[in-house]
């Protein structure tokens, strides 16, 4: 989240993905890689615990949504990632009171054009203070413009925050049709915008699939879903999420079928 | 491991058995370990494969042949594993070809081999024993001979010639970074081999990207070490043309060839042939069939996604995951009106080409809508149809066990949207959304 502040958001977990190999991992790790001529490489191995990767929200105790934009495929093998939730760290110390850390088992592709996927839960999270699930839109609603929303992550700040911990950052949404002022007509009507700030903020790098969430009296709204845009909070540049509203009925559909 | 396996001579084809068809030469050892059985075998004088029986009850069954040999027979059996000799079965050979036992029996000029126990036309001094593999008229090197396994001849006027069996490491070269290559290589390139994990591919591969084929040693001191296999002079592209993509990328994108240069938050790439702010292993020309030109982002080892190494000296790698994906739906067969609930059509694939399962049964998945249930929704055989007048048209239940349902591979007709509905207003939320602002003080602190 660039441009955003530590906060709270019980509906947003980090998704993790599995321990990579002795490669790959030593060389995205910017510690303890050592490196020898004569092209051999000796691996030093450093924690083999998960990474974060991207964003979702607790749609009820069973489901998370996020975005397909974070998965290889639609019949990826989700062996070894997890949802972690209960708490605001980016990287929960073992045993953290509140933490929940809990297996994905099943992922579902959403209708084509959402870009959205629903991930299930192997055990169902428990909700408390620290772990809820976020409200879902009517069907197809459109949510007014100049509504109060936040956007959620543990992702990129580009140096405007710490990314250890998760960041909030509020907005109003914007209509489409002021939005596509500055798109040139290209936002369609299963997305939705929100005003920028001269500031620049915005969602970035692994927020994607986090929630767009939007104040409806004393509730808090899911309606919309970060996808990845070009550039992370440019400054004057509306940012652009799924209208989660659109499907609606086929995310109550997964989960009751 | 601190000592050698047996069983690394040995391949092994699972769920296999080589049928005895001389029941008398076969040597049954009931309950003994697969390790204990692989190392009896070798001690053995004619034992050249076993059966590692393990169902109902294990036997380990000396073989004195193996399955390319005439007359015999492998066939399938769940509850056996065959182990052969690879030196039985090895149609190269390692360094100077002293332990071939392969059944060439010609030399490289084509003269026919003469039998080692014969005399004639040639009179020499070797011996056939159980131990020496002079066998038939099969080339073979008693003597160490540089120009590996020879034979005497049938023609009179050549005592001897090379049968010029190829080097394993020859034998098949890799291309790119040998991530295809199959072949029988099966230690390093100082001589180091496999420990027994997995037998059946203990050939040296390269299933992480690294530069070239290597395999884990049974050397305690070396974990991992890359073994000497030639690079064919060519370099075919190793995947054809067609799969590579441009705008978009399919599953990992390691075959994205498009010209992003840049991450998801705006930063430039580094070049992949420039060694700073980052150093890394990935040199062009190492990795030839990667594509990694100029600074594009690109996918050379198996990540989630292409990325690149940025020019940011504090942030080393990032996703470009603001290239699309590229749509892996099947090419629409039919379309439909509306959201396709009156759709009468026959069309039963899923977008992603998986068969429809039909409406009336209940395998792999239990279907809650069924003709019982909508009798006016024509649910006939496993035709997709929108009996719950689902908003994103005609789906159907989906023979993939993992898959409970998805939309067909239908598209809209041309020109018609679902209409937007807007909801009354004062739309009350209960029991969602609720958020303890007071907390996060708490917490931080």
């Amino acid at each position: 989240i660039v441009g955003g502040t530590p906060g709270n958001s019980p509906w947003t977990v980090s998704l993790r993905d599995r321990s990579v190999p002795f490669l790959i991992l030593s060389i995205l790790s910017l510690t303890l890689f050592i490196f020898t001529v004569a092209d051999e490489m000796i691996f030093v191995p450093v924690d083999r615990k998960g990474k974060h990767f991207c964003g979702g929200s607790l749609v009820n105790s069973k489901w998370v949504i996020s975005t397909k934009q974070c998965f290889s495929s639609c019949y990826v093998d989700l062996t070894g990632y997890a949802a972690i939730m209960g708490t605001v760290f980016r990287d929960p110390k073992e045993g953290e009171a509140g933490t929940q850390s809990i297996a994905l088992s099943k992922i579902v592709c959403g209708p084509s054009e959402s870009h959205l996927v629903l991930l299930q839960l192997e055990t169902p999270a428990e909700f408390n203070e620290r772990v809820s699930q976020i409200c879902l839109p009517p069907e197809r609603y459109i949510v007014p413009e100049g509504t109060a929303c936040e956007i959620a992550g543990w992702g990129e700040t580009k140096g405007t925050g710490d990314e250890t911990v998760l960041n909030v950052a509020q907005m109003q949404v914007q209509s489409n049709s002021e939005c596509n002022q500055y798109f040139k007509g290209r936002v369609k009507q299963n997305e939705m915008c929100t005003t920028s700030f001269f500031g620049g903020v915005g969602a970035c790098e692994k927020d994607y699939g986090g929630p767009l969430a939007c104040q409806n009296s004393d509730c808090w709204v899911l309606e919309g879903v970060i996808i990845p845009m070009r550039r992370c909070g440019h400054q004057g540049q509306p940012n652009i999420f799924i209208r989660v509203s659109m499907y609606v009925d086929w995310i109550k559909k997964v989960m009751e079928m | 491991q601190v000592h050698r396996s047996a069983l690394n001579d040995f391949q092994r084809s699972e769920g296999r058995e080589l049928v005895a068809f001389k029941a008398d030469r076969v040597t049954m050892l009931s309950a003994i370990t697969l390790e204990e059985c692989a190392k009896r075998c070798s001690e053995s004088i004619d034992c050249r494969a076993f059966n590692y029986v393990f169902r109902p009850s294990v036997i380990c069954k000396h073989l004195p042949w193996v399955g390319n040999t005439a007359n015999a027979e492998v066939k399938r059996n769940v509850n056996c594993d065959l182990y052969e000799m690879k030196v039985y079965i090895r149609k190269c050979i390692i360094g100077n070809g002293e332990e071939y036992r392969g059944g060439v029996s010609k030399t490289m000029s084509g003269r026919t081999c003469q039998q080692w126990w014969s005399k004639f036309p040639h009179d020499h001094r070797y011996t056939p024993s159980s131990t020496n593999g002079l066998e038939l008229n099969f080339c073979r090197n008693p003597d160490g001979d540089i120009i590996g396994p020879w034979c005497y001849t049938t023609d009179p006027e050549r005592r001897y010639e090379s049968c010029n069996i190829p080097q394993c490491k020859d034998e098949v070269c890799i291309t790119c970074n040998g991530e295809d290559y199959r072949g029988q290589v099966d230690r390093t390139v100082s001589g180091r081999e496999y420990p027994d994990k997995s037998l059946d591919d203990n050939y040296c591969r390269n299933p992480d990207a690294s530069p070239v084929p290597w395999c884990y040693t049974t050397d305690p001191e070396v974990e991992r070490e890359r073994c000497d296999i030639r690079k064919c002079s060519e370099v075919p592209k190793r995947r054809s043309r067609s799969s590579y993509t441009t705008n978009c990328f399919r599953g990992r994108g390691e075959d994205y060839r498009g010209k992003i240069n840049e991450t998801t938050s705006g930063i430039p790439c580094q070049r992949w042939d420039a060694q700073s702010p980052h150093k890394h292993p990935f040199y062009p020309h190492t990795y030839e069939c990667k594509g990694l030109e100029e600074n594009y982002c690109r996918n050379p080892d198996g990540s989630e996604a292409p990325w690149c190494f940025t020019s940011k000296s504090e942030m080393r790698t990032a996703l470009c995951l603001q290239i699309k994906r590229c749509a892996d739906d099947i090419e629409a067969e039919d379309c439909y009106n509306g959201n396709g609930k009156n759709y009468r059509g026959i069309v039963r694939k899923t977008r992603k080409g998986i068969l429809c399962q039909k409406w009336s049964v209940n395998t792999p998945h239990k279907t809650r809508i069924n003709p019982e249930a909508h009798p006016e929704a024509n649910l006939t055989e496993n035709y997709c149809r929108n009996p719950d007048g689902d908003l994103h048209g005609p789906w159907c239940y989906t023979t993939d066990p993992k898959t409970e349902f998805d939309y067909c591979a239908i598209k809209q007709c041309a020109g018609e949207d679902p209409p937007i509905i807007m909801p009354p207003e004062g739309v009350v939320f209960n029991e969602c959304g609720k958020r303890d602002d007071r907390m996060l003080k708490s917490r931080l602190r």
